[in-house]
This record gives structure tokens, sequence and C-alpha cells, in this order.
């Protein structure tokens, strides 16, 4: 799977996310990249979210939408969210992570698995990637 | 004006570092920078948002070592089936597609369905013929073939015949 968020010099955010699912898929099995609050998710007033990984756990956890009413509702940064909503798929068993920005150029890219592969420019302007 | 800032991911989950050589990490790390920079020239630019992720979604479907587009998976059939999605802050506009084959750039499908219908999911021959209709560029099955994943379908279907849990978790990998 591979994804996109960005915040544009106008401070509108997008996200966009593209996969080929998982090796020996069932067929017709649709995981949470093209689902809208599970994998992929934006919102001017919150966040844009493109998550990898379990995509049913990311679909029964709401897990892009849920960011977004955390922040919404309760209040909490985007880091707290992204982290938060992270930490809680591992109870169910979900693997995998996501990356985030907010209105303010905030980026985050939480992940609990062993990696996951990553670039990104923060305000600062320069590019950095990470796989571990 | 905000300073622009992007990010990309090209999947998560077990990297077998053990397996990671220097070379490797090499080409995903190449991979991963031209595709933030695909994003990063939009936005410098002062493009919108949904320009830069679209422009980076689009390098990573290009480039085999990921999986989405060039670079798809294999299903137990032995075929492909591509999802996208794609969402605009400003409105919440979105639009998405789900089991496609054949689009060059799934994303860009998604986007035509964000912006060119009064849908917001298309999924199966209905979104494969709405993106002949509309002109995406179509490739062929030749296109998307990597011996890489094919190896990955025939070692999981191996391991399947020989006992191994289909959906044992350490195993799912996309």
């Amino acid at each position: 799977t591979v994804g996109a968020v960005a915040c544009d010099v106008f401070g509108h955010v997008a996200a966009a996310t593209s996969t080929g699912g998982m090796t020996a898929k069932f067929p017709g099995r649709v995981g949470d990249s093209p689902v809208i609050g599970a994998g992929t998710w934006a919102d001017d007033k919150t966040c844009a979210v493109s998550a990898t990984g379990h995509g049913e756990y990311f679909i029964r956890y709401a897990a892009a939408h849920e960011i977004d009413a955390r922040i919404r509702w309760g209040k909490e940064t985007l880091e707290e969210a992204a982290q938060s909503v992270i930490k809680d798929l591992v109870k169910i068993g979900g693997e995998g992570g996501l990356i985030a920005v907010n209105a303010k150029g905030e980026v985050c890219l939480p992940f609990n698995s062993e990696g996951m592969y990553r670039a990104w420019m923060g305000q600062d302007g320069e590019i950095h990637t990470g796989i571990y | 004006l905000v300073k622009p800032v992007i990010a990309i991911h090209g999947g998560a989950g077990t990297m077998r570092s053990k397996d990671m050589t220097e070379e490797k990490e090499k080409a995903y790390r190449h991979g991963l920078t031209l595709a933030l920079e695909a994003g990063r020239a939009v936005l410098k630019a002062n493009g919108s948002a949904v320009d830069a992720v679209t422009a980076s979604v689009m390098a990573l479907e290009d480039d085999p070592l990921f999986n989405a587009g060039r670079g798809a998976v294999y299903t137990t059939n032995r075929t492909q089936e591509m999802d996208a999605a794609i969402m605009d802050g400003r409105d919440r506009n979105a639009g998405a597609v789900a089991g496609i084959f054949g689009p060059r750039h799934p994303v860009l499908a998604a986007r035509a369905v964000m912006e060119k219908t009064e849908h917001v999911f298309l999924a199966g021959e209905g979104a494969n013929e709405f993106c002949r209709e509309i002109g995406l560029e179509i490739k062929p099955a030749e296109w998307f073939y990597t011996e890489r994943r094919m190896k990955a379908l025939e070692q999981e279907m191996e391991r399947r015949r020989n006992g191994g849990e289909e959906n044992d978790p350490s195993r799912r990998h996309g």
C-alpha cells in the first residue's frame, strides 16, 4: 500500500491511498485503503490521514476518522490522536501505520509494526526517509 | 500563507530486516525520495494539496517496489485487484475505486470519481468501464507483472498447502 498526505501553502490538506491489497488475498477482498474514514481521510479543520496495514482492523476501528474525532471532540493534538489510534489498534490485533498532517503544517508518522516505508518534508523543507 | 508539508508511505509490516541488503534499502529510499519530490514540486509551485498527493502516489504506483499500480500483489486467482482513494480537506469531497485492473494509475481513477461523478465509490467492472470511458491510461497485464510478486504468491500458496494458516497475522503482508 502507498499513500500521501499534504498541506499546501493555503492551509488546505488532502490525502490519497492506493494498494494492490495483500498477497494471496481472496479475490474481491477490499482493505481499508479506499474506505473513506478507515484508510483515507481529509478535513481542513482536523487532519489528513493515509493508513497502511491490516485493512480489516482499520475498517473496524474507522481509524482515520477516529483520529479526526479525537482532534475535533477530544481536543487532542494531531500527534496524540494518531499515536493513540495506532496504539489502540494493537489491542484488537491490528498492525500497521499511518501518515497524518494538519492545516498548521504538523506531520506525524506513527506505526506499530516492525517498519513502515516513509518519507516526509516538514516545515524545514528538508526531505527525510525512514524504514524501521 | 502556511509552509507546505508532505508525507508519504510505501506500506508497513514485517520488513524482515535480516533480508534487507544495503542495495535494497538504497532502492527503497530512492523510490520514496522520488515520490516525495514529485509532491513537493507541486507544493513549492503553490499547487494544491490534492495535486501534490496525486503526484506522489502516481510516482509510487509506477515503482514496482511498492504494492500499488505496477508493483501490485496477486490474489489467490493469480489476478491483480487495485484499490485507491483520495479526499480533499477543503470540502470533504472524496472518490474511491476498488477491485480495478488496467488503469496505470488507480489514484487517477479515484480522483476522477471525485471530480467527474456524483458518486464516492465505484467498484469492479463498473469502475473499470468508467476508467476506460473517461480515457484513463490503460496498461496490459504485462505492465503490472513482477516476478517478485508472483514468487511471493507462490510461496504463500505453498505455505498454505503445507498447513499454514490463511490468516496468520505474521504472514499477512501487502
